[in-house]
């Protein structure tokens, strides 16, 4: 499956 | 943000605010893996090179600098400061840090969104978070006796790890197709890493008495 969240952990 | 995200950077705030604070009154690092706080620097530069070039809210572009501050602050004590760098255990903590970063490295070359510099070096900080404790769980076990705060920072360091965890399932249930495999599987490794010092640490609160590991 494709990842796409946006990287808006820390 | 859910309150559970909230809750896990506060608590990985306050995790590096105690060993900050440990350092400054106690004026020793005494217990505190050097390498592990380089591992660390390492993650968060590779992490948050998007600083220059992307935009995601003022809490986590400030946060990210807080981070990389403290972290390069704590190696500025361990290595320079003329007190505190006496009482680093040199000769204990020699964990050989390139077992982590060269297959971290490898490993996030074979496994990544995307074949560019950028998401290769954030995959690569994913992977080696998880076991940038690793030096400083192997000196605890070495010098045995945990002094509080040491013990302290790194059940904080485990309990952020976990509260993510909690916001991960919690964002999986809220937000529309939200997933993110490398971050999942690597964060539950991480968060495994601490089950063993958890349960002494937890063993020790309870009998009231000081942390001890087995030998």
């Amino acid at each position: 499956a494709q990842d796409d969240a946006p990287k808006d952990e820390l | 943000m859910n309150i559970f995200r909230l809750a896990g950077d506060m608590t990985h705030l306050l995790s590096i605010i105690v060993l900050l604070l440990k350092i400054q009154a106690t004026k020793s690092c005494a217990g505190v893996s050097l390498k592990t706080q380089e591992l660390y620097a390492v993650v968060f530069v590779t992490r948050y090179l998007d600083l220059f070039y992307s935009f995601i809210s003022l809490y986590n572009t400030v946060m990210k600098i807080i981070f990389l501050l403290t972290a390069f602050t704590i190696i500025w004590y361990m290595r320079k400061h003329k007190v505190v760098c006496q009482t680093y255990d040199k000769e204990q903590d020699t964990f050989r840090v390139l077992f982590l970063i060269v297959p971290c490295f490898v490993l996030a070359l074979l496994v990544n969104h995307e074949m560019s510099v950028t998401e290769v070096l954030w995959t690569f900080s994913i992977y080696l978070e998880a076991v940038a404790i690793l030096p400083q769980l192997v000196l605890l076990q070495r010098t045995k006796n945990v002094d509080n705060l040491t013990g302290n920072y790194i059940f904080m360091l485990g309990s952020y790890r976990a509260l993510y965890l909690v916001n991960w399932v919690y964002r999986y249930f809220t937000e529309l197709g939200y997933r993110q495999w490398i971050v999942w599987v690597s964060g539950t490794v991480q968060t495994c890493v601490y089950l063993d010092f958890f349960y002494y640490y937890v063993q020790a609160w309870r009998n009231n008495e000081r942390m001890k590991l087995p030998g």
